[in-house]
């Protein structure tokens, strides 16, 4: 499941 | 952190640092849409609130800052310090045709609707569009100088590398973000035209210059 709000990305 | 990811961003970065070059040496925003770069600091001020509330690593928050600030000193050039240079008659795209709908979709699809999230979703469908002034006004104009499109090809190749670094994360760590991906594949399909034209004219030494 992915993790919301751990946006990693730039 | 995957090598797509690391040279996605750094071609992002220099799309940013070379547009900003090209300004500060030649005293001069001729040819850039000032619309495009408005939003571009709009995408990075409402993606980056996260600076404040949510650590990742300190290359993730120095790159942040190095956008934001580099952004907003593209804006301040265009705006104000070479504001005489600035196109303005050929930077005539309505950009709230695409800030509203951009907003009313971040409301309507997002992962959580909490006031963070939404401003997140609203810079990721934002930032797929934010170039379409520029384009508009590459169109328009029929014409772009050479290091134009040396930014524009940087800026659409840091796209086109998450989109491989998105399929590499869903193989390799079973991640994947729909909401970033299909914005994501919206952004590149923008620059495809683009992309075909920088290389078979700009890369052969040719300027880019469309039929009238």
């Amino acid at each position: 499941k992915q993790l919301l709000q751990n946006h990693d990305e730039l | 952190m995957n090598v797509f990811r690391l040279t996605g961003d750094l071609s992002h970065l220099v799309a940013i640092i070379l547009l900003l070059l090209k300004i500060w040496k030649t005293r001069s925003c001729a040819g850039i849409s000032g619309k495009s770069q408005v939003m571009f600091a709009l995408v990075f001020t409402t993606r980056y609130l996260d600076l404040f509330t949510n650590f990742i690593s300190p290359y993730n928050s120095v790159m942040k800052v190095i956008y934001l600030g580099c952004s907003y000193a593209t804006v301040y050039m265009i705006y104000m310090k070479f504001k005489a240079s600035y196109d303005g008659n050929h930077d005539t795209f309505r950009a709230e045709f695409l800030i509203i709908p951009v907003g009313g979709l971040a409301f309507l699809v997002n992962h959580e609707f909490t006031p963070l999230e939404i401003l997140w979703t609203f810079s990721i469908y934002l930032e797929s569009v934010a170039i379409l002034p520029q384009l508009f006004m590459i169109t328009k104009t029929g014409e772009a100088e050479t290091i134009t499109t040396h930014y524009l090809f940087a800026l659409g190749l840091y796209r086109a590398l998450y989109l491989i670094n998105w399929i590499w994360r869903y193989y390799f760590e079973g991640f994947f973000d729909l909401i970033a991906i299909v914005a994501g594949c919206v952004q590149t399909i923008l620059y495809c035209d683009f992309f075909y034209l920088y290389i078979t004219k700009v890369l052969h030494g040719k300027k880019l210059s469309l039929p009238a």
